[in-house]
């Protein structure tokens, strides 16, 4: 038989990559990662400034996404997603103090980043609201809309996504379902998704939200309002050979 | 005419020759000529040698592991081995030059998720079915 002593050393040649080489193994272990390439945030990524909304709960998600791989209790919609977006607010209109009823807050999200072949499975609207001073500790009925369709000479088209209903001293996250809207920013990309919400109280007035306690763009970073998606990937292509 | 008595054929035993009669397998978990039997290695992914936390938020990197050794007849319980590996092993044995022994790959995977910034600076958490070695076998 052969040698019982100790295994011989490795003889394959140790040697360290040169940059192509680290560059062209870094661009493979992307790909595989299912990364499109390296990509380079806009500006100084938010975790370097003081920490926005969309991160801190992008976060809380990994680590129970990580626990749910452990056997740990699932959250909702992550059981089932490969993939999981937060898109930053980009721009926010107010229709609301200066105007006639009824008032609305409007927010549009950039969708090109969506990468395309994943089937959305959820969307949520996070919007933080403070507890509000008037009117006291009254109910208030919260609902969002998709902005379908805008038309110069006439109100725009709107889709009903859904409905909540607080107190006007609540305090917190208010979460609102936008799931329904993913079938049309499927089909259209390159369209920014517009979604529109209105707060009125129990006597069907309308409110403006902001004095409803519900934070806008001038909230503090870690208060602002975000969407989350939630994809499945669709079965992937077989990965071409390299 | 009277058939001539059938010589009774040895009874054909199907348990597999104890390890310790074939030459050179140890039981400490190394096969013949003293190589490693088959079983999972560390393999650490840093995303920090990368140079990457500057767009990935966590993890810092992940332990993908590896599967490294021999199939080497016989193949004990701790390797796992589908039977075929054991047929094909023994097949190994009897014609080396023809056919190879069974090898040592992942018997089960499991995922790993990276959470990242893109190029809008949205945030990313991308979940990665069957990126982790759990555990190795012989096939």
């Amino acid at each position: 038989g052969g040698g019982h002593g100790p295994r011989p050393p490795h003889t394959c040649p140790q040697r360290r990559l040169g940059a192509r080489e680290r560059r062209d193994m870094q661009r493979e272990i992307l790909a595989v990662l299912g990364l499109p390439g390296r990509p380079r945030p806009r500006a100084p990524p938010a975790a370097s400034r003081q920490p926005a909304s969309a991160p801190l709960f992008m976060l809380d998600l990994y680590h129970a996404m990580a626990d749910d791989d452990d056997g740990g209790p699932p959250r909702p919609h992550l059981g089932r997603a490969d993939l999981v977006m937060s898109f930053v607010n980009m721009v926010e209109h107010d229709h609301t103090l200066d105007y006639q009823e009824p008032h609305w807050k409007e927010f549009l999200f950039d969708l090109t980043q969506i990468p395309a072949g994943e089937a959305v499975t959820a969307a949520e609207f996070r919007i933080y609201k403070e507890p509000s001073t008037h009117p006291l500790n009254t109910t208030l009925h919260v609902s969002m809309f998709e902005v379908a369709q805008e038309h110069s000479n006439r109100e725009s088209d709107l889709f009903f996504l859904d409905l909540q209903t607080l107190r006007s001293g609540d305090e917190g996250w208010l979460v609102l379902d936008v799931t329904a809207a993913s079938d049309r920013w499927l089909l259209n990309h390159n369209k920014d998704l517009g979604l529109r919400l209105y707060v009125e109280t129990e006597d069907g007035h309308s409110m403006d939200p902001g004095l409803a306690g519900l934070l806008g763009q001038q909230a503090p970073r870690s208060r602002q309002p975000f969407m989350v998606t939630f994809f499945r990937a669709s079965p992937s292509p077989v990965r071409a050979p390299r | 005419a009277v058939r001539p008595l059938k010589r009774r054929q040895p009874k054909k035993t199907n348990e597999l020759p104890h390890p310790n009669r074939l030459p050179g397998i140890f039981d400490d978990g190394h096969g013949s000529r003293g190589r490693d039997v088959c079983r999972r290695h560390e393999l650490y992914v840093s995303f920090r040698d990368l140079g990457w936390l500057d767009w990935v938020i966590a993890p810092q990197g992940y332990s993908a592991y590896y599967c490294e050794g021999e199939c080497a007849f016989p193949l004990d319980s701790c390797m796992n081995a589908t039977n075929h590996a054991i047929l094909q092993s023994l097949v190994h044995l009897m014609k080396p030059d023809v056919v190879p022994k069974a090898c040592c790959a992942p018997t089960k995977l499991s995922a790993t998720s990276v959470l990242y910034y893109d190029s809008s600076n949205n945030v990313i958490l991308r979940k990665h079915r069957n990126m982790v070695v759990k555990a190795c076998g012989c096939h």
